[in-house]
């Protein structure tokens, strides 16, 4: 699917808690 | 934490592993059992694998969680999941059979699944992942530090057992208590110094804990008592203890019938678990008892219909109307 402003929101925030 | 909430709650919200059985082999003892696990997110697939087989006598368990994990597979460059069902099913199929420590069960690994087109010699190519962030980001991130964003979603400030534990251990410069109500100071307790007080942990003569304490285990028990007895989207436990109760009553050679466990609920020791069965149906079982000696019971009200049997001729799951 197409990623949508959401799931963006929410790589980034993982992406985040990994860092 | 919150980053991880905002995750559940898109990407990964109602996700459940499924479960590809590798079919009996040659040589398989009764409760021997290995599988692709699959988990399908809104963006795409996670793999993984678990073997269970037993030698001279000790049963021993190989995997690897990503199967039943919601969280994005890595490798040497970073994070992502497969794009495609049959990718993942090549991915977790590939360390499968990299982790069989047994040829035949090995041979046969790769054999059944190449019967359905999927080499297990080689995993899925690049053009099979989507790609989420690199290790490169990762760091990035990790070397312009926490943003304003991050030190709000962090409720800093001491609590009230952190402090009163720290005014009993004697450290001076505690007197105040974040948004407790204002009062004057306690006085200050007769406590020995922090020596004494390591010291007489040391020696076994720590203080027996206080009602407080005793009555907030008890609360934090009942909660998650209460939370297994819930309802829930099995856990990679859950999975794990509903195949193994069913995959002890399966006469050798017998797949299972269980395509995959829906939900699960464990009300005082006991399993209730809703299987879609090898044909879509999903039937409600109650497990009870300790392993090695379950006890089965099919719930019929308000599910499909769970009666059926393995006819060994057909070599086939069968539905009895």
């Amino acid at each position: 699917p197409p990623l949508t402003a959401e799931d963006l929101a929410a790589i980034e925030h993982l992406s985040k808690s990994y860092a | 934490d919150a980053h991880d909430d905002l995750w559940n709650a898109s990407i990964t919200k109602g996700a459940v592993p499924s479960v590809v059985e590798v079919p009996a082999w040659p040589g398989r003892k009764p409760r021997d059992n290995a599988r692709v696990i699959l988990t399908r997110t809104r963006l795409g697939y996670t793999a993984g694998h678990e073997i269970w087989i037993e030698t001279n006598g000790r049963g021993r368990s190989y995997g690897s969680g990503d199967g039943g994990y919601l969280r994005p597979a890595t490798d040497l460059q970073g994070y992502f999941f497969w794009t495609t069902r049959q990718a993942a099913i090549q991915a977790g199929a590939t360390q499968l059979w990299l982790e069989c420590q047994d040829e035949a069960l090995a041979a046969h690994v790769r054999g059944h699944f190449a019967a359905q087109g999927v080499d297990v010699s080689q995993a899925p190519g690049e053009e099979w992942k989507l790609r989420l962030f690199s290790h490169d980001q990762i760091r990035r991130i990790a070397a312009a530090g926490p943003s304003a964003e991050d030190l709000a979603l962090v409720e800093l400030g001491p609590t009230a057992d952190l402090l009163a534990y720290e005014r009993a251990i004697g450290l001076s410069d505690v007197d105040h208590v974040l948004d407790a109500p204002a009062r004057a100071p306690a006085p200050a307790p007769e406590v020995p110094g922090v020596e004494k007080v390591l010291l007489a942990h040391y020696e076994g003569v720590i203080d027996p804990p206080s009602p407080v304490t005793l009555k907030r285990r008890q609360k934090k028990q009942e909660r998650e008592e209460a939370a297994a007895a819930a309802w829930h989207e099995p856990t990679f436990q859950d999975c794990a203890d509903v195949h193994a109760a069913i995959g002890a009553i399966l006469p050798p050679g017998v797949p299972t019938y269980a395509d995959a466990i829906v939900a699960v609920s464990r009300p005082g020791g006991r399993i209730l678990a809703d299987i879609r069965l090898w044909d879509g149906a999903v039937g409600r079982v109650e497990i009870s008892g300790e392993p090695g000696a379950h006890g089965y019971r099919w719930e019929t009200t308000g599910v499909e219909g769970t009666a059926f049997h393995w006819d060994a001729r057909a070599r086939a799951w069968e539905r009895i109307p």
